[in-house]
This record gives C-alpha cells, structure tokens and sequence, in this order.
C-alpha cells in the first residue's frame, strides 16, 4: 500500500509492514502523530510507540497497547485500525476532538516484536519474549507475568518451560522495562489499557491479591458502560470485573502495576472470541473486533477525560 | 518451521471441584506439552488446551479414565494454520 488508505485492515500483516504502516501515518499526519522508540527489544527491534497529540507539554495522556502476547493476533491488528481511526475520527468526531485537544494518547501495537515474528515465520503459538534462559532450553518469558507486582507470587511459573514463566525477576525483560521506565518518566500517564485475547472480558486490577483496589466500585460501573457500548455494534457480550474474580490468580501482571504506580483506570483487554477460533481468529473478523473495541475504549478514553484525578 | 499436524485443541468443561483439581494439577504438567490456550478457573468454565499429536490419545485416555468429557474446539490445527497461511500468501499476491 502506499498510504494507510490503502492498506488492507482486514488482513493480518508481517511485521515489516506494520512498521511501515506506521511510517506512513506519520508521514501523512505529521501535526498530530509521531513515532517514539522506548527502547529494544532482546532481538534487537525497536519498541515504537505511535503518540497522538495536538500539542501541549506532558498532557494528561492515555496508553493502550495491543500485542503483548505475541499469537493473539487480533490484538495487533486492532491495534492497526486504532491507529487509523484516531486520526480519521479527530476533526469529525466530538469526544474524541476533545480527548484529544486536551490529552495525548499513546499506541503500542506491537509490544512484543520478537515473539510477533517468530510467530509470523517458526511458531504461529508463540506466546512470550524470545530472551533465552541461562540453564534451561526453553525460550522467553511471559511479559504478562514479568512486572513489578506482586512478582513471584501464586499466579505465575518459575518454570522457564512454563508459558507462564514470570521470568529470573521483575523487569527482566525489555519489552517490560521499556514501558515501566516510560511510563516512571511520563508521570501524567491517567489511563492504561493493555489488549489480549481471547474470552470477551474486561478486566481491572487485581490479579494477583483478592483484595479490592480502593476504586473498584468506579472501575467495575466503567467496565460495566465499556461493554455495553461495545455490545451495541454486534452484541458481542462480554464479562467483566477484577482479574482474579473473573479468571484466575496472576502475579505480576501489567495493570496491577500500572494501577499502583497511581494509575487509576487501568484495565486489560481479552478480545474475541470464546472458543469457536481461539487464537487463530479469521481475518474477516479483524475489523469487527476492532470497531466494536474502539467503542469501549472511547467510555474508557472519555471518562478518563471527563474525571480528572 | 514448527507444524502443527495433528494437534487438537479440546475443549474441557470441569463438572465439580475434584475434576477441576485434577485439570489444575494437570496445567503444571510440562511433560505433555499441553498448551493452555484457556486456563483453568472454576467448575463449569470451559478450559480450552492444545494437545501435541504424540499426547493426544494418552490426554483422552485420562480424561475418560476420570469421567471428565471434552469436545474437540479445533480439530486439526494445522489445518486451520494452512488456511490462515493460504489467506495471507493470496493477499500479499493480489498486492503484487
């Protein structure tokens, strides 16, 4: 494609391209979007981060990152149609003119490239980093298990075979640690949403302790809106409430992490679907998934706006 | 390139909690190479886990052998993999 009208949002792409995309997003929106590279990934690859602002300094700001886990694919290609729809959408749509004259939001779409590639060329069901374990064969850890939350408790392997692995200790893998010290520098990070899938749920902190973070009652009613909103397109239905009530125990995790660095409305995705396809979610569903995603973010973009803390 | 032929995805839904015990224990499991693409949370919710070829008879094995029932979610991966594969090499075609 040579610009991002014509690139196929309906197609799962190879990294190269995504990069590229990228590229062409800027080129084409140079006063509202640019490319920040946070750091490396173990491969060597850079961790770009699409930031969407209209100007300002340090604004109150939004993060959402999809690809964490390397074969949840839909997650990047959401990420994709994200990317696009924010600057098709700002000028035209109300809410998000104002979220975004008055915010900047960051887009990570491919947090976690190695694995990305590797599971576009050697192992379509790679789930973790490609960092190799000192003493065992087995590769990567689970970024999702890595963070400074929580760390080494029930809800996580210590096992480097494990696609739980939670790594030789917290941060360990760059992938992390580039979005931690981003995020440590930024200081007016005010919402953080991190994308999975798959099992149609809308989660908030806590995964790795039962006890109820001091905002649950407002986190839970806005997850409850979120999904509602996203219900509306296709009636995909959705669950929602706090990692370890609605699943399981996860030590660790991103928006534990997040929440306690002062991060009040951070919350993680698991998109489409609940089993028919799993992981390898047709193409034709792509767009669907992201357009109905897009209207959960936006109540979780808006109230972010509308509250400020 | 790491295949996939003959892995099946099944889908097993724990009846009660000495079942649901047996799937968590079997979740830490590494032997089997059994791939949680759903973990196991609580009797009634369905667990979803790839079986390599090489395990799958003995993973059917044991779960008949514990009354627990399971569907196949997927029933050759590789299948669905070469279709996705074919989907992607026709549109990167059509691009050129």
């Amino acid at each position: 494609p040579k610009n991002t009208d014509s690139f196929n949002y309906s197609r799962y792409h190879k990294l190269s391209e995504i990069y590229s995309f990228q590229d062409m997003l800027v080129a084409e929106n140079p006063n509202l979007v640019s490319k920040i590279v946070i750091g490396q990934s173990y491969e060597a690859r850079p961790l770009s981060v699409l930031k969407f602002s209209t100007g300002g300094t340090n604004r109150r700001a939004i993060w959402i990152d999809t690809g964490i886990h390397a074969r949840e694919w839909i997650t990047q290609a959401s990420g994709i149609w994200f990317a696009k729809k924010i600057v098709k959408d700002y000028g035209s749509d109300p809410a998000l003119t104002d979220i975004l004259n008055n915010m900047d939001i960051f887009l990570e779409t491919v947090t976690n490239p190695d694995g990305y590639d590797y599971t576009q060329n050697s192992n379509r069901m790679w789930r973790k980093t490609r960092k190799p374990n000192p003493g065992s064969s087995c590769v990567g850890v689970d970024p999702n298990r890595n963070w400074d939350s929580g760390f080494g408790e029930p809800g996580a392997s210590s096992n480097p075979c494990s696609e739980t692995y939670r790594g030789p200790s917290a941060h360990s893998e760059s992938e992390v640690k580039a979005i931690v010290d981003f995020v440590v520098a930024h200081k007016n990070i005010k919402a953080f949403v991190t994308i999975h899938s798959y099992s149609q749920m809308l989660l908030y902190p806590f995964g790795y302790t039962s006890a109820p973070s001091k905002d649950e009652a407002e986190l839970h009613s806005l997850a409850q809106k979120a999904i509602t909103d996203l219900a509306s397109l296709y009636g995909t239905r959705y669950t929602y409430g706090s990692i370890i009530d609605t699943i399981y125990q996860a030590s660790g995790n991103t928006v534990d992490w997040t929440y306690e660095q002062g991060i009040k409305y951070s919350y993680t995705f698991e998109l489409r679907d609940t089993g028919f396809h799993g992981f390898l979610l047709p193409a034709k569903q792509i767009v669907p998934t992201a357009e109905e995603t897009w209207l959960a973010l936006m109540a979780i973009m808006s109230h972010t706006f509308k509250n400020p803390y | 390139k790491e295949l996939f032929k003959g892995h099946q995805v099944l889908q097993i839904i724990p009846k009660n909690d000495a079942q649901l015990a047996f799937l968590k224990d079997l979740e830490d499991v590494l032997e089997f190479e059994l791939d949680f693409w759903k973990g196991v949370t609580a009797v009634s919710c369905p667990v979803h886990v790839r079986a390599p070829f090489q395990f799958l008879q003995l993973l059917k094995r044991i779960l008949k052998r514990k009354d627990i029932s399971y569907v196949p979610m997927i029933d050759d991966l590789q299948a669905v993999l070469d279709e996705e594969q074919k989907e992607i090499e026709l549109f990167a075609r059509s691009l050129k």
